[in-house]
């Protein structure tokens, strides 16, 4: 695991975030659910919890779709290339590209087509980074930078959650084994930032 | 685009290539050679940190700085550090992946081990 330059976090006063989407989105409730679990993984390793609010502009994590070119300086690319982006704490904006081909269901068992994303998958790296997390180089991590089409990753890696809870400590009521694991150490900070 | 299964998925929204599908054609390429494919792998390269952002060489010739940057990609994402565009960095490169650049200000540390002296990139994180 790696993180941000200097280590940006979420202050220990903001251990409970808000979230909301874009309203020009019109996200149904089922794409809605799906970044519900994404952020119930994190929560589920760390002290801090995640709930949904009605105002984007009050929100601490904002969630987008967009096409292209959006205000931020890197445009999307269409189908595939990149998939995603998000910024470092405490910035909170959360960017997906809108014209891939998400997947709901994650059920890639019988085969998808090339361009099948599964969201929940890159929901849960993308929140990653808004915690603070940068990439990692394992490749079972949620936070490895890519994913191929077709593919569901969603469960948090032992490597994503010592670097996690290096940030905010670890939920008192999570009985993972990784807790019991001793952290490999300061590390440079580095990763990603947007 | 959202799709409650990969059966919903119209035909024409499955795209018969990707972006990054023509660096395919660039397996086997090393420091020295030249190539047309390269400066759109060496704009690929410092969008995600890889090269220095005041790079400005965007032509075909696989120079230095480049080498230095397949190196170090190829230590992040755990392969062998050649230097050369060999079938499995390609293989790696094409796969969709996330925006943020991999290095930010400094040394990687995407991998666990010490990357080397000279895999040292500088880029500014925007």
């Amino acid at each position: 695991y790696s993180f941000f330059p200097n280590r940006p976090r979420w202050p220990p006063s903001k251990s409970q975030l808000t979230y909301a989407f874009l309203p020009e989105n019109q996200l149904s409730d089922v794409v809605k659910t799906v970044f519900s679990r994404a952020f119930e993984r994190w929560s589920e390793v760390t002290t801090l919890t995640f709930t949904e609010i009605s105002s984007f502009n009050r929100a601490d994590i904002r969630i987008g779709f967009f096409s292209r070119e959006h205000g931020d300086g890197e445009p999307f690319d269409g189908v595939l290339g990149t998939l995603a982006h998000a910024f470092s704490p405490p910035t909170g904006r959360c960017h997906f590209d809108g014209e891939e081909n998400w997947v709901i269901d994650g059920d890639f068992l019988n085969g998808a087509p090339l361009s099948a994303v599964d969201l929940e998958s890159v929901a849960v790296h993308e929140i990653g980074h808004i915690l603070g997390l940068g990439h990692s180089s394992v490749e079972e991590a949620i936070m490895y930078p890519s994913i191929s089409s077709g593919t569901r990753k969603v469960e948090l890696a032992d490597d994503d959650i010592m670097g996690i809870q290096e940030l905010y400590g670890s939920n008192p009521n999570y009985n993972g084994s990784v807790s019991s694991l001793t952290p490999t150490g300061e590390r440079e900070t580095s990763g990603a930032s947007r | 685009h959202f799709f409650p299964n990969i059966t919903a998925i119209p035909s024409s929204l499955i795209p018969n290539t990707t972006i990054w599908a023509a660096f395919s054609n660039l397996v086997g390429c090393k420091k020295g050679q030249k190539a047309d494919g390269l400066p759109k792998l060496k704009e690929y390269f410092q969008y995600f940190g890889y090269l220095n952002t005041s790079y400005s060489d965007f032509s075909d010739e696989f120079d230095d700085s480049l080498e230095i940057a397949v190196k170090t990609y190829q230590l992040n994402f755990n392969l062998n550090a050649t230097g050369q565009i060999d079938a499995e960095t390609i293989k790696r490169i094409v796969v969709p992946r996330c925006g943020n650049p991999d290095i930010v200000n400094g040394t990687s540390a995407m991998h666990p081990g010490k990357p080397s002296a000279n895999s040292t990139i500088h880029t500014v994180a925007h």
